[in-house]
């Protein structure tokens, strides 16, 4: 969203990361997240949170990553979710 | 790391709260009550049975802790992230619980900006069993807090966490899974919860004794915490050694299924290899899960490879995880693992030096120590001597049950106490003056 700040985007990203739906930057490499998975990413955190999948990180998506919650993520490695080769 | 849940292999699993928060308004029997009560949600509906325990190897720890607290979750103080649980396992924290130390935990409390923590625990004890999170609307596995969940008395879980509980371990006897719940709820607001023990509000009777002056039937570390049995009465300690209340509580009362005109026990202990309770009187004996009577008893004590005259005492030596019987002079050791009593016992108690040779009872404490009493005194054997350390006996009632020298509380000698005292010109503080009564209070 072009309203978004580089912070607000970055704090986005590290709670998709935290609460798995997005794998976690490679430190060794500097490996960026495409623009494509992170829209991924945000729809399905939104589908799991009960908002309409825009993909955007849109107010309520912002205001329900800013609900307290548990540390546990959402997705877990091993299941079902589908990993890019 | 956090990888798919698993579950526990197996149902009988203990738990302990090990730090509790350092700021909060809920004191530590109310935390304990709480964690009692969200783990309850789950044994009710599931064959898993919870039990607390003193010890430092419970399956589920619980702990308060904030930011970074070494287990690669730290917590970000208020707000964010609340809590977490470790899914079951054979790592050494699977089900291990924490909660963020910076939050505000509230119970029964209209504070809009606190965590209720019973609402949060019931979450969290659904990850400690294997449930992972879900986006169902109903569920209390969303992974956001969504507020206070009413009271933990009443508490029913919604039906699709149950049936995801009942997939992982089945149903529990007793429980339909076919009939869904009306998901309506009441407004009730929530009442402040009680520990398991039925907390009367009946006075004692004329007939209770007074600790201070008594030989005790029966003497045992249950759950971490002291009982002192005495005819139809008992008196608690807590795990730090408080003494729960002055008045003694009636056995009937609490532990649920005794014949009511069972008049005393003879001994008690809490099984090491399920940790269910062992009620001895006679030739007979009760096993209790929790405070309630399982079907099927008394039995006789020949199932133990005892004589028909009972016992004394019963208790388990910490050193081995053997389970000891006394009766006149003799002894057994007991293999509650395998169910057999070991070979070549009986045998004398002489070699418990320094031991009397005729118990009223004995337990292990939380020491690593085994106590004996007889009397009005005990003595103490430690880790895994066979013999009494130096200093013993010493007075029951002065160490464990806050008496001091010449002092009785029973209510005929209360008001004789008092009387003296005033009559004396002293003005110490009474533990019952003007008709109020006077509580010991652990927290």
């Amino acid at each position: 969203a072009p309203s978004l700040t580089a912070e607000q985007i970055n704090t986005g990203v590290d709670w998709l990361s935290k609460f798995g739906y997005l794998p976690p930057p490679d430190p060794a490499t500097g490996q960026l997240q495409t623009k494509e998975a992170l829209t991924n990413a945000i729809k399905a955190m939104q589908r799991f949170g009960g908002l309409q999948d825009t993909g955007e990180l849109d107010e309520a998506t912002l205001l329900l990553m800013k609900t307290p919650r548990c540390s546990l993520p959402d997705l877990m490695e091993g299941g079902t979710r589908r990993r890019k080769r | 790391t956090i990888t798919t849940p698993s579950k526990w292999s197996k149902r009988h699993l203990s738990w302990r709260v090990r730090t509790f928060p350092k700021e909060s308004r809920l004191g530590h029997d109310t935390v304990r009550a709480l964690m009692y009560y969200a783990l309850k949600v789950w044994s009710d509906i599931t064959p898993l049975n919870f039990h607390e325990v003193a010890g430092t190897d419970a399956d589920i720890q619980i702990d308060f802790s904030k930011a970074d607290h070494n287990d690669g979750y730290p917590f970000d103080g208020p707000g964010g992230t609340v809590a977490h649980a470790f899914f079951p396992g054979d790592h050494h924290t699977a089900g291990d619980t924490h909660f963020d130390d910076d939050e505000a935990w509230i119970f029964r409390s209209t504070d809009a900006h606190g965590m209720d923590l019973f609402a949060v625990a019931v979450h969290e004890f659904g990850h400690a069993i294997g449930l992972a999170h879900t986006s169902a609307t109903e569920s209390i596995m969303r992974p956001y807090y969504q507020g206070p969940v009413g009271d933990p008395l009443k508490y029913d879980l919604p039906y699709q966490d149950k049936v995801r509980a009942w997939q992982l371990y089945g149903v529990r006897e007793s429980v339909s899974h076919t009939i869904r719940p009306d998901v309506t709820r009441t407004a009730d607001p929530p009442v402040l919860p009680e520990l398991p023990e039925n907390r009367s509000t009946v006075p004692p009777a004329r007939d209770a004794p007074d600790r201070c002056n008594i030989h005790f039937d029966a003497v045992a570390q249950i759950r971490g915490e002291a009982f002192f049995f005495k005819g139809k009465y008992f008196w608690r300690l807590t795990r730090e050694k408080h003494l729960v209340s002055l008045r003694p509580a009636q056995i009937h009362r609490f532990w649920r299924g005794l014949p009511l005109n069972l008049d005393s026990v003879d001994a008690v202990y809490e099984r090491p290899v399920d940790h269910k309770i062992v009620f001895f009187k006679g030739d007979k004996y009760w096993v209790f899960k929790d405070n309630n009577a399982e079907e099927g008893y008394p039995r006789p004590v020949t199932d133990f490879g005892l004589p028909l005259a009972g016992v004394d005492a019963a208790f388990v030596w910490a050193h081995n995880e053997k389970t000891y019987f006394f009766k006149d002079g003799q002894y057994w050791r007991y293999d509650d693992h395998t169910r057999q009593m070991d070979l070549g016992y009986p045998k004398d108690t002489v070699l418990w030096k320094g031991v009397p040779t005729f118990l009223d009872d004995a337990m292990r404490w939380s020491d690593g120590a085994s106590y004996f009493f007889k009397g009005k005194e005990y003595w103490r054997v430690k880790d895994s001597d066979v013999e009494a350390e130096e200093g013993y006996p010493r007075s029951i009632g002065r160490d464990w049950l806050l008496c001091t020298e010449m002092q009785s509380d029973s209510p005929a000698s209360d008001i004789n106490t008092t009387e003296t005292r005033f009559r004396q010109g002293q003005h110490h503080e009474s533990r019952s003056e003007n008709g109020y009564e006077v509580c010991s209070c652990t927290s």
